[in-house]
Order: structure tokens, then C-alpha cells, then sequence
């Protein structure tokens, strides 16, 4: 099954 | 004081339709660069990054930095009054609560102004590192349209790979599986029906149908579509606003449980 990623594990909060 | 007036409204209307059904609410960052508006939707799965240029607005006056958070759908529901032919004009006054939008008819007859609250918004801000793609692929906005609403009907994930031959989109689900392949096309002669591909490194990434669906909402604004893909990193697709800005949606892969 897939699995739906998050931004935020490539773009980091400034 | 912030001043922002539009001859050409309907690029406000189109942007606020581009974006109300992604996020419900956004800040509008305004300097005297132009206006600036980053941010994702509720799963935090995608996020929109919107530019207008100060030099692509008939009048722009910014006095001083000011960020207007705002209730897009509100935003989307005052924009509907205006018509598409107005002039819109957006201003606030410095550190004020509430943001004014004011429609010109052509002919100047009528003139209609709208008052709305603005509200307190300390929503993230992300920093998005500049990328080299491995793949770029220019195509015309409509299309791209078409093949996520197609392929949108036979499954919840778009897979595109993208290779030196072209393009592929597909997606399978109960129905049964679909495959749409662009080729590069050959001789450009008309830049906005082509099909150009940029590709140093072949990509393979799966995404799902019903945010890229979101993102058509801003076919209207260009007519071509930019995507831009690298191993493991969020989709971009860009469509340029032309002599203002851009729209730009990133949307995070699905991965291999």
C-alpha cells in the first residue's frame, strides 16, 4: 500500500 | 498605507478561484516588492506559494510592510462581485483590521466597495531550498487538466515518469488501469501547444489525483503548466501569471508503506 507524505519531511519551518 | 489596483481584475478573481477550495485561509504578505502568499493546505500535504509583483499592478503602493491574514472563502466571495472586466483595487490602511476591495466598471459608472475583517493568522512559514529538477516538463494547461480529471476517474494516485521519450501518467484502480503518454513534440512552432521536456535524470513518482485536481483550478490563469520533478522531493506546478507573477503548488509524493 502507499503511503501519503508530508511536506513537512522535506521543507523545514522557518 | 497599502494601495494594490488591477486594470486586468480577473487575474484576482482566477487566483482567489485558483486557491479557496485548497486552503480556507491565507496571509497576504505585502511589501514593495508585491504581494506574497505561502501556504499549505489543512493535511499539510501541499502547499501553495502565490506571487504578484509590484511592477505587474497599475498602481501599488506599500508604505509599509503589512501582512493581511484572510478567509479566502470570503475573499472568493467578494471577488464574485466583481465583474471581469473591472478594476480591482485592494487597500488597507498600516496596522489596520480590515482590508477594502473596490471594483471600477469600465466605463466608470460604477464604482462598488467592499469591506472585510482581517484576521490573526500565525500560520508556519516553510523554507523551500531552490532545487535543480531532474525533470522539467512544459505542457499546455488544459491538457494537464484533462489527464488528471481522466485518470482521476480510475484510481486515487497518478504515477508520472517521466524519461528523454516523453511523458507517462497512469493510474489503476477498480475499474481497470490507464496509461496517457506525451511524446516531446518535435518542431515548436506554436510554444503553447508544445510539449518540451528537460530531463537529466529519469523520474518515477506517485502522486494523489485529488490535489492535482486542486491545482487545475488555475488553468484559467495560463495557458501552460510547468512541472517540476526530482527523486523523493514534492512536485511543483507552476503556472505563470503573465507580467505579474505565478502560482506555484508543492505537493508531497506517496511512498512505498
Amino acid at each position: 500500500p502507499l503511503k501519503q507524505t508530508k511536506l513537512a519531511a522535506y521543507f523545514t519551518p522557518t | 498605507m497599502f494601495e494594490a489596483r488591477l486594470l486586468r481584475g480577473s487575474i484576482l478573481k482566477k487566483v482567489l478561484e485558483a486557491i479557496k477550495d485548497l486552503l480556507t485561509q491565507a496571509t497576504f504578505d505585502c511589501d514593495d516588492s508585491g504581494i506574497q502568499l505561502q501556504a499549505m493546505d489543512n493535511s499539510h500535504v501541499s502547499l501553495v506559494s502565490l506571487q504578484l509583483r509590484a511592477d505587474g499592478f497599475d498602481k501599488y503602493r506599500c508604505d509599509r510592510n503589512i501582512s493581511m491574514g484572510m478567509n479566502l472563502n470570503s475573499v472568493a466571495k467578494i471577488l464574485k462581485c466583481a465583474g471581469d472586466k473591472d478594476t480591482v483595487t485592494m487597500k488597507a490602511q498600516d496596522n489596520a483590521d480590515t482590508v477594502t476591495f473596490v471594483f471600477e466598471s469600465p466605463n466608470q459608472e460604477k464604482v462598488s466597495d467592499y469591506e472585510m475583517k482581517l484576521m490573526n493568522l500565525d500560520l508556519e512559514h516553510l523554507g523551500i531550498p531552490e532545487t535543480e529538477y531532474s525533470c522539467t516538463i512544459r505542457m499546455p494547461s488544459a491538457e494537464f487538466a484533462r489527464i488528471c480529471r481522466d485518470l482521476s476517474q480510475f484510481g486515487d494516485s497518478m504515477v508520472i515518469a517521466c524519461t528523454k521519450e516523453g511523458v507517462k501518467f497512469s493510474a489503476t484502480g477498480e475499474i481497470g488501469s490507464a496509461n496517457i503518454k506525451l511524446a516531446q513534440t518535435a518542431s515548436v512552432d506554436k510554444e503553447e501547444e508544445a510539449v518540451i521536456i528537460e530531463m537529466d535524470e529519469p523520474v518515477t513518482l506517485t502522486f494523489a489525483c485529488q490535489y492535482l485536481n486542486y491545482f487545475t483550478k488555475a488553468t484559467s490563469l495560463s495557458p501552460q503548466v510547468q512541472l517540476s520533478m526530482s527523486a523523493d522531493v514534492p512536485l511543483v506546478v507552476e503556472y505563470r501569471i503573465q507580467d505579474i507573477g505565478h502560482i506555484r503548488y508543492y505537493l508531497a509524493p506517496k511512498i512505498e508503506d
